[in-house]
């Protein structure tokens, strides 16, 4: 059974699979360890004692490289594969992390898991234009005023929520491996209870592209003592798996998203919607105006009404309004001599036929009132009967009535029998 | 009783001849 519709063939909101949409991508990295090949060391603490164990960072050695694909691929915890930095790319430089998702989606969350201690300071951007233009989704900061300027742990009210945050939270150096870093994106605003009504978060958690920007690394504070190569080969990131869990957004008219033609991932558009996220209604279905489909209402698009006579149509606001919000759509290029917002009547000149349907391509037929027996050219839409000077008569006012014979004028073709 | 249809050759068009059918 179609989601997309109840088991009685009605439209009803369906929503895509949570997947965690970064799995398999190619994620864009600033900087990654192995070229050439480096030595890295794995810092350790027993009780007060710290150990550094040094290993060989090398992108031609399978077994010693780290490339970016170990960000997003399977994450298996009995065989962790990391991505890892260069060492020690310290504050004011950073390093970033840039993964297209392909459409948007609607993020429910950004998780990364590190397998060097977390970063002293991250942000995390979001893009809802593939990539031109980014807007700050979340800080981890010990410092968040100095790094990114804004308050610790700032109130989250109705006026900002669809702002970035920064928090301390998350920031610890410890565990030095294994550490967690999850930003939920609706946790703690106000509206997330009521999203099918909140346009301002739906937008907050609808991105295209995720950038993860590591602004500065932890240190024991040793990278400047008498050792501090050894040190400074010890700070690096490094992360075994980004996560970005969520939705391909389809607004509510598709429960799956797949590939076109170009090889573009888009919804699979049910309810006659189109686009890349459903986002507007299919052609000739614009008798109501395109809705996102919620929990209660489908919001499916409406075929206009034309009476199949017309193949285009256009929406018109004032319409809808004035029909109690039920239809609004004017129908375009009436064909079949037919006329009206609906091409339901003959256009002038033509009447309607009542042994055929409407819809028939041959509903209207033609007055073809007399050139010089009818005082004009329109005639009655139900019956046909055009208008007739004095003395004519006949559907077509083609004939000199009882008591009328032809004259030779062809202002008044029928006179009186004297 | 059926009436003949006008015949629009019998009409004088000398003083309409802007209002006379093509095929008049």
């Amino acid at each position: 059974p179609d989601p997309c519709y109840d088991e009685n063939g009605n439209p009803r909101r369906c929503i895509p699979d949570f997947v965690n949409s970064a799995f398999g991508k190619d994620v864009r990295v600033s900087s990654t360890c192995g070229t050439p090949a480096t030595r890295y060391c794995v810092v350790s603490e027993m009780g007060e004692e710290r150990t550094r164990d040094c290993h060989t960072c090398d992108s031609e050695d399978p077994k010693k490289t780290h490339p970016p694909a170990y960000l997003t691929d399977l994450n298996n915890p009995h065989n962790l594969t990391c991505w890892q930095s260069e060492n020690y790319v310290q504050y004011p430089l950073n390093v970033t992390l840039a993964l297209s998702l392909g459409k948007k989606f609607e993020v429910t969350y950004v998780s990364l898991q590190f397998c060097s201690p977390r970063p002293e300071s991250i942000a995390i951007f979001k893009s809802m234009d593939y990539g031109k233009s980014w807007v700050p989704f979340q800080f981890y900061s010990t410092q968040c005023k100095k790094m990114y300027g804004r308050q610790n742990k700032a109130a989250i009210t109705k006026v900002n929520e669809q702002e970035a945050i920064c928090t301390d939270s998350h920031t610890d150096m410890h565990p030095l491996t294994g550490g967690l870093i999850a930003f939920s994106t609706l946790d703690g605003r106000p509206s997330a209870h009521d999203f099918d009504n909140s346009p301002v978060l739906q937008d907050w958690v609808t991105a295209t592209d995720i950038k993860v920007m590591f602004s500065r690394l932890h240190t024991f504070g040793d990278e400047n003592e008498d050792d501090s190569e050894l040190a400074r080969d010890s700070y690096f990131y490094a992360v075994s798996d980004l996560q970005v869990g969520g939705r391909c957004k389809c607004n509510g008219h598709a429960s799956k998203c797949v590939k076109d033609r170009d090889g573009n991932l888009v919804c699979e558009c049910k309810h006659n919607t189109a686009g890349p996220e459903c986002d507007r209604c299919k052609p000739f279905h614009y008798d109501r105006p395109w809705q996102r489909a919620t929990a209660r209402e489908a919001n499916e698009c409406v075929a206009c009404h034309c009476n199949l006579h017309a193949r285009r149509c256009r929406f018109n606001m004032e319409l809808f309004k004035l029909s109690g919000r039920r239809s609004g759509g004017v129908c375009l290029n009436c064909r079949h001599n037919t006329a009206g917002r609906h091409c339901h009547y003959c256009r002038e000149g033509f009447y309607r036929d009542l042994t055929k349907a409407i819809s028939h391509r041959r509903a209207c037929k033609a007055c073809d009132c007399h050139p010089v027996g009818a005082a004009g050219k329109t005639c009655n839409q139900t019956t046909g009967q055009c208008p007739c000077k004095d003395g004519v008569t006949g559907i077509t006012c083609n004939r000199c009535a009882k008591g009328y014979q032809q004259s030779r004028s062809p202002i008044a073709p029928c006179i009186k029998i004297p | 009783e059926v009436m003949p249809t006008l015949d629009m050759t019998l009409f004088d068009w000398t003083d309409y001849e802007d209002m006379k059918p093509v095929d008049a």
